[in-house]
């Protein structure tokens, strides 16, 4: 029990930083944040909490809570791709993860998600135009008002080309 | 693997049978406010064994389309993912580039059963199945639903623990 | 207690149903949608619940729970609205209300609050274009990473003109 | 009337003593993401009397703005809210195009105290000036903070029953 516990936090810790520096580099900070996981009870980890902690760049140590919304999202955005690192699903859905995020934030967790794309399959549902921007396909739904029901439009992009 | 399309039966707001696909390696999802999208999503999580409290709804037969809002319209729906063998994958006999196909369909009578290439299995070979695909449905650690994005960083480290426990 | 009580009720439910119309309707549906309040115990409301239903335009009755994450979001503003105008505070302080809203809704609640900040004046903090485009001041908000500190910047958009 | 500017001192990430505005009658605040936006409404929702629970800290000298994250470089920190006397307001005697000055200060014990137009007055003057401006602390049906919108609409009957008590 302890020796396959440790070896998904050990894993996920490893990647958690990496992941982490991908979504937060910049030209302005090349280095990118730091995320890392810490345990209550390195013994008996499983009887224990375990602790997350992220900081963006040229941020101090500050607690969590103290970060802002979109700070917040991309820290979650990191932790998630770390532990999926673990675990590989085929495929992720999400759903709006950039509402929080100003147009910098979200450029970077699209190129983040496209960059991984050949790694794992991506069906991101969003508002914003970047998203459909970088995808490979469009799926676009409306609502007929006439039968009140759904209604959806496929477009591979690939095939019509970066027009 | 690779989800290839989805293949939806009177699920929430997508009334009659629709397919809805294919699906690349990456998809965006887009459309205005109320059309349907996180119905979408629901329908995913729906037939990869999702309960129903994650999908806003109380009870299966919430899951139903209703054209009026109160009365379903039919007694029945039904969920398919199309799944792709990938390359180096076996997946329960079936080679790369085989289709696998999930299915959740709920009855007149308002309970669900699954099945596996259109034939009725139980839930433990269904979620056998999935697991060997790589889709952990306990830990959920492959869909973020509208609004929980920031609760993941949120999280108790109890709850990080837990989750540990789940992918381990 | 019954007469003061009734009278903030009866001033917010009629207002309610005149701003959701104005918040929801389009072209399309020149109507808008409909919303309304009703009472658990109407000979003694104040022991009752106060129930809150809206349906967007072209949408039959529904419970509350099933409205998406946008149409939830432009019901909110609805009532908000309508209680303010019982008990009309002289500012408005809003932070990303418009997160969940398409391109589309985000153009509507913009359009109020502009119309609306002749009666009450309205502190908007938003990612969008849209909101700053609409404003008569910006007050930008950077970070001077030397020292850690928030810095801002107001411009006068009135004074620059529409340009 | 209008809020004309903030002058914040060392609250939360504003560092030293910065005026805040003027501010018009339409507002945007902008900025990315970890700049201060969010701060800038916990400052005036503080001046108001807000409790810290409401603003993302647990006590007061969380509110203190903090160089290196750790200790806190100056032990007070201070919040001003001018506003500004409308047409046909008439408030504590002030009148139309008079300027109303509310301020909260933190002080180096941790302890927080009002003043109106600079000089201390309880919290009870204090709530019945902002009350009298139609300012109601205890209902903040003027405040949505970040993330709060959605839940508006999913109040339960109780807690709208609640709220209408407030206003009324
Ligand atoms: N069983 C059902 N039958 C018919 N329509 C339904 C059913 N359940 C939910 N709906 C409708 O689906 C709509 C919500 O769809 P959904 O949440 O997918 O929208 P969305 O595209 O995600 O919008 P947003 O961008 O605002 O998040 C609601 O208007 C609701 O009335
Ligand atoms: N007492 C303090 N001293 C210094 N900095 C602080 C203090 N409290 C919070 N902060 C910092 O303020 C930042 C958060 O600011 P805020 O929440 O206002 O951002 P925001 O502009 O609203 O961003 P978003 O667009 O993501 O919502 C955090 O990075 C946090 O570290
Ligand atoms: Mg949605
Ligand atoms: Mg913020």
């Amino acid at each position: 029990r302890y020796d396959t516990f440790m070896q998904a936090y050990n894993l996920v810790s490893d990647n958690l930083n990496t992941i982490y520096k991908d979504l937060t580099r910049s030209s302005k900070h090349p280095l990118g944040g730091n995320a890392f996981l810490s345990l209550d009870n390195p013994e008996e980890p499983y009887l224990g909490g375990v602790k997350f902690n992220a900081m963006p760049p040229m941020k101090r140590f500050r607690d969590m809570e103290q970060l802002s919304g979109g700070e917040k999202t991309v820290a979650a955005l990191g932790l998630l791709f770390a532990i999926h690192s673990f675990r590989p699903a085929p495929f992720f859905v999400m759903d709006e993860i950039d509402a929080a995020l100003d147009n910098i934030n979200v450029k970077k967790v699209c190129n983040y998600i496209q960059g991984r794309s050949g790694d794992f399959q991506s069906i991101v549902i969003s508002l914003k135009d970047m998203f459909y921007e970088k995808a490979d396909a469009l799926v676009g739904i409306c609502r007929d008002h006439a039968t009140n029901s759904s209604r959806t439009l496929t477009l591979d992009l690939e095939a019509v080309g970066e027009a | 693997g690779r989800l290839i399309r989805i293949e939806a039966e009177n699920f929430k707001s997508y009334a009659g049978t629709q397919i809805i696909g294919p699906f690349k390696d990456f998809t965006a999802v887009i459309g205005p406010n109320g059309a349907g999208k996180s119905n979408l999503m629901d329908a995913i999580s729906f037939v990869l064994g999702v309960q129903s409290k994650h999908l806003r709804s109380t009870k299966l037969s919430d899951l139903v389309f209703r054209a009026d809002g109160a009365v379903p319209s039919s007694r029945r729906a039904m969920v398919k993912v199309v799944y792709m063998v990938g390359e180096g994958e076996e997946v329960g006999g079936q080679e790369a580039g085989d289709e696998v196909h999930f299915s959740r369909v709920i009855s007149a009578g308002g309970a669900s059963s699954y099945r596996l290439n259109d034939k009725e299995v139980t839930w433990e070979s269904y979620e056998k199945r999935l697991r060997s695909i790589g889709v952990l449905v306990k830990a959920r650690n492959f869909l973020v639903f509208q609004g929980d994005v920031e609760s993941i960083a949120s999280k108790s480290p109890k709850e990080l623990t837990q989750l540990f426990e789940q992918i381990s």
